[in-house]
């Protein structure tokens, strides 16, 4: 179970942003949660606390009943790369990786056999629609396609929880729907989801809407029609 | 006016992959043309070859009646700087260069005065909703924010055509609607829009939808409905 307590975070830069504000926030195991809101509103910011990638400000962040800010930066870097999975909204690829090479990263973590990790990775390639693209490097790809690697690689890890910033603002509506069955299937299988995203037809796949406005939440709602 | 004729673009990685396939397309000064399409359906290598960024393997690129091949290197750099304003879908700011700093890039070559320079950038830098983000680097901003330095970045040097790939990828639905008014705005000045993008909310701001199937036009639809 993940459980935000009153977590602020600030920026020094100029007179000082505060991109999030004061948050609770308490997601069940198994849940999936989309978050909405304006741009600069702090979703990524929130994500990148939850991901284990920063530290509140104030405040305390709970995962699995624990709380991060006693773990060490080994412990940390261990639960990032065995139990979450990452989509970053900038994708975050290794230029000089091809496709297959950036997908298996997080399976190094787990001693998994070399062979294991190619056909793992060959695998996620390919339900996300890239099999044909798997020696490219990144910048032999459109937008959509990075997008598409950096979501593989973030489930390459079968994580227990998936965090993703707009994990299809680069993809059409079609392909969009694809990447969103495969979310699905996750959730199903009980993985949390906490996904960042702008499009409400997007959304609409998560069993709970989580608005953010200038780093607090302003809206929290279930949707009881699923 | 815009003029492609048979243009092929083939990348040489692998097998070959052929980005566009024989693409006609006629744009008539001042229209609005919204570019939409599959994930790796060539809408970005169209755009790029549109910007003078990048040269058909096969066929003729006609800009304003000229032959674009037979222009110099320093043609091609002039017109890029002065006529066209490109918003690139993985924005492309400079890291070590403030908001404003990123937004006055194209004003250099119009040869405006420093004053003048830090005026218009910071006017611009209002419009896209940054006025208080001026002094930030890239990497103390949103994902969002970062899309619409973009944006401003394009429009500072007034371009007679503007390329905008997916500007509101990154964008909230409203704040998308507040960047759609300042293209229609650029627009009912007589400016050229070519806007990629898969939200067809954003889309319908436009007269003309092209749709790109495996690289070659598989529909072209001008709105009666305007
Ligand atoms: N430098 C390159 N080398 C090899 N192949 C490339 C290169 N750039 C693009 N491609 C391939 O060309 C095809 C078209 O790419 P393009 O970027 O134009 O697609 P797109 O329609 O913009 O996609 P998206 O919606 O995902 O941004 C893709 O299949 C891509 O893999
Ligand atoms: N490193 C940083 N230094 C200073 N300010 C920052 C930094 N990172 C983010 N900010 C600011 O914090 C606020 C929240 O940023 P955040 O990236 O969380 O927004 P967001 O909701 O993800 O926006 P978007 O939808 O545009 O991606 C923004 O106003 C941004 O300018
Ligand atoms: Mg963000
Ligand atoms: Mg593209």
């Amino acid at each position: 179970v993940i459980n935000l307590e009153s977590v602020t975070k600030t920026y020094h830069v100029g007179v000082g942003v505060t991109a999030l504000d004061g948050v609770d926030l308490v997601v069940p195991d198994g849940q999936y949660v989309a978050i909405m809101g304006s741009s600069g509103s702090g979703k990524s910011t929130m994500l990148n606390l939850l991901g284990c990638l920063d530290r509140p400000s104030a405040g305390k962040y709970y995962l699995g009943g624990d709380d991060v800010s006693t773990f060490s930066d080994n412990r940390l870097s261990e639960i990032r790369n065995t139990r979450l999975g990452f989509v970053f909204q900038s994708f975050n690829l290794i230029s000089w990786m091809t496709v297959t090479q950036n997908i298996e990263i997080p399976l190094f973590y787990k001693g998994v056999s070399r062979s294991q990790r190619r056909r793992k990775s060959a695998e996620l390639g390919d339900m996300v629609g890239l099999g044909d693209r798997l020696d490219h490097r990144p910048s032999q790809l459109s937008g959509g396609q990075m997008q598409r690697v950096a979501i593989a690689r973030a489930l390459s890890n079968d994580p227990m929880v998936l965090l993703a910033d707009e994990p299809t603002g680069n993809l059409d509506t079609h392909t969009g729907e694809e990447i969103m069955e495969v979310f699905t299937d996750l959730n199903a299988r009980g993985r949390t989801i906490l996904m960042v995203t702008h499009e409400s037809h997007i959304a609409a796949h998560a069993d709970r809407v989580i608005t953010l406005k200038d780093g607090h939440i302003e809206s929290d709602i279930m949707d009881y029609n699923v």
